[in-house]
């Protein structure tokens, strides 16, 4: 004979040693979470490359600018360099700057023309004033200074370069390898 | 390299080793975005230049990248038999792309004068010590300029170095270039921590054997050849 079977609605009781490692999980996962998200919003840096002109009317120019290891050359270059490392280190891109380079010397009517490259590192959700900051304190800083280097109104300003093509250019110098000697400590 | 040491990522971003059907064969600078310096003895058995490929980075097994070759120029004076002249270029399929861990090597003047006791490097992915195991990743050893008069001597290589030929180890033995460093460099740095192609590994009795450094192609000697070459 059929007999219907007694169905027993079973509870499920958690027990509290489980919800609280639940909860900890939990909190663990949306810590981790948050975590990830604020450093790629304020940590995470992104690299942006900028090429410069800049008019240097003091300096006539000459055929050593062209040869690549003349001192006259890596002199001016690292001249340069030096100016620009003082215009952004002495502004609030100071913690973004990262180096600048010269890659060309052009003859002017009036001077020397120099291109540079300029490298700033700066948090993703900062990067869409960087640009606009850098060509100000550019423009700020070489209007009242002594410098050499003054603004080459010929071209636009700061050009944007893609990142594998400026790392070729930052690199295009001959033989920086191994820093040789060590520096004694 | 013998009784060297594996080097550092980006010190000698320049080396590159030269392949036949993925073996390495020789090292090669360079010293362009397409051009590369090495030993014409590298030559010898395979000229073709479709059967080479380069590759650069620190270790063989994992290259940074990697280049056809589409040409090969010997010096023309070099014959296998002799060991004068022993210098070629390169010129890669494609250019490379510049990077940290991947630039050129700068070329002295011709002029340029290097005194006995310098200090110099040769780097390479030869034998660590005659007829021993080849490396996977990138060696490096320090080593002196030995005048060509002491190289010279009878006990040392009596009479057999020109003026092509640039001598560097040291007289005790131990550290040297060895087997499948030949065509790597020989470089010397400057007081703004420049580096320059000294020498071209091409050729020594043994390695690290007392009285027996290593012998190099001498760079500035071939240094307007390169020139006419590269137009480097």
């Amino acid at each position: 004979m059929y007999q219907p079977g007694i169905l027993v609605r079973r509870k499920r009781v958690w027990k509290p040693w489980t919800v609280a490692l639940i909860t900890v999980a939990l909190l663990l996962a949306l810590a981790v979470l948050i975590g990830l998200l604020v450093y790629f919003l304020v940590y995470d840096e992104k690299t942006h490359y900028y090429q410069a002109s800049f008019w240097i009317p003091s300096i006539n120019y000459s055929s050593d600018l062209s040869k690549e290891q003349s001192k006259f050359r890596t002199g001016l270059k690292q001249k340069i360099s030096n100016e620009i490392d003082v215009i952004f280190q002495r502004s609030s891109l100071k913690h973004h700057y990262v180096k600048s380079q010269v890659v060309n010397f052009r003859p002017s009517n009036d001077g020397v023309k120099a291109d540079v490259l300029i490298k700033f590192q700066i948090p993703r959700k900062n990067a869409g004033t960087l640009k606009r900051q850098a060509d100000n304190i550019l423009q700020e800083k070489l209007q009242s200074s002594q410098s050499i280097l003054k603004r080459d109104a010929s071209l636009p300003y700061l050009r944007e370069m893609n990142a594998a093509q400026a790392e070729h250019i930052l690199n295009s110098d001959c033989g920086s390898g191994m820093e040789y000697p060590p520096i004694a400590r | 390299i013998a009784d060297g040491k594996p080097a550092d990522k980006a010190s000698w971003p320049w080396q590159s080793s030269l392949q036949v059907e993925g073996i390495h064969l020789c090292g090669a600078s360079l010293i362009g975005s397409q051009w590369l310096v090495t030993s014409a003895h590298c030559f010898d058995n395979y000229k073709n230049p479709k059967l080479w490929t380069v590759s650069f980075g620190r270790t063989l097994s994992s290259p940074l990248t990697t280049r056809k070759v589409e040409s090969i120029i010997v010096h023309e004076n070099y014959a296998s038999h002799k060991h004068d002249d022993d210098i070629a270029v390169v010129k890669l399929s494609s250019p490379v792309l510049f990077s940290e861990n991947l630039h050129r090597v700068c070329l002295p003047d011709a002029t340029f004068q290097v005194l006995p006791k310098s200090k110099v490097f040769v780097t390479g992915w030869g034998a660590l010590k005659a007829n021993g195991p080849f490396p996977n990743s990138l060696q490096e050893v320090e080593i002196e300029i030995i005048s060509n008069d002491v190289c010279n001597q009878v006990n040392v290589y009596g009479g057999a170095i020109s003026s092509g030929m640039i001598c560097a180890g040291f007289l005790t033995g131990k550290l040297d270039a060895c087997e499948g460093d030949s065509g790597g460099p020989l470089v010397i740095s400057d007081n703004r921590n420049k580096w320059y192609l000294l020498g071209i590994v091409s050729w020594g009795i043994d390695c690290g054997k007392e009285n027996k450094p290593g012998i190099y192609t001498r760079v500035t000697h071939y240094r307007d050849w390169i020139k006419s070459k590269t137009s480097i």
